[in-house]
């Protein structure tokens, strides 16, 4: 076996063995170590302290630590497992996992359904669903009436609330999923399919396997 | 009309990880 974490690497406070994030998820070792490079980046850039604090994820996702966004929050803090206001590095190898083109279906389409269940009831509401259509026109240009927000709203409900409760329940939304896939487009990054060759400066910094290095080559 | 009330907010910024991988 070789050394394939350096100990000139620093470890963060929620630091986990990448061989075990490895075989949790659809990353590689040397994948999760250059995920690690990545988080060590993203956790460090305002507050050094080797989490992500939720400031520091809304800089790297907008180059502005102050925007506020509805749906950054919510993936926050689906991140954010432990619910202690940082995402630390298991938790952003495993949540990231999921966003990755080879994860099971299933763990996208619940994924999705956590991140529009807005106040966890485990049900996404009529009510829900009108704030988040609100919210995306608020921070675009795209302007519709009152009355085409609840048309569809309306017509998006009667389609997906089969059972007609007022309400979309986990196995309403798997069954609307399968009719219109194309809502799960964003549970996919194509950029994880291959981390370490898409962002070599990374993995450059990472001591790797010569039987990984060779798998590569 | 025929859009979607979740094809609308995929359109949210918010959703767009991509971010997270761009050097800094």
């Amino acid at each position: 076996m070789g050394c394939y974490f350096s100990k000139k690497v620093r470890k963060t406070p929620g630091y986990e063995d990448p061989t075990v994030l490895a075989s949790e998820t659809p990353f590689t070792v040397s994948e999760v170590e250059a995920l690690y490079e990545l988080y060590l980046k993203l956790s460090n850039s305002i507050i050094e302290d080797g989490l992500i604090h939720k400031e520091e994820f809304q800089l790297a996702l907008f180059r502005n630590e102050n925007k506020k966004n509805l749906f950054a929050d919510r993936i926050f803090d689906l991140f954010d497992v432990k619910r202690n206001g940082v995402i630390e590095f298991g938790e952003f190898v495993r949540s990231l996992g999921v966003f990755h083109p080879n994860a099971p279906l299933e763990d996208k389409i619940a994924f999705a359904f956590r991140l529009y269940d807005l106040r966890q009831t485990g049900y996404i509401e009529r009510e829900e669903l009108k704030e988040m259509v609100l919210a995306l026109l608020h921070e675009s240009d795209l302007v519709l009436s009152d009355d085409m927000i609840e048309s569809i709203v309306d017509k998006t409900f009667k389609d997906a609330d089969t059972k007609d409760d007022g309400r979309i329940d986990q196995d309403e939304w798997k069954a609307f999923v399968s009719q219109h896939p194309s809502l799960i487009k964003n549970m996919t990054l194509p950029y994880l399919k291959d981390i370490s060759l898409a962002f070599p400066s990374f993995i450059a910094r990472t001591e790797v396997e010569e039987s990984e290095l060779s798998e590569l080559a | 009309n025929n859009l979607n009330a979740f094809d609308i907010i995929s359109f949210s910024s918010g959703f767009d990880l991509s971010g997270l991988f761009e050097e800094k």
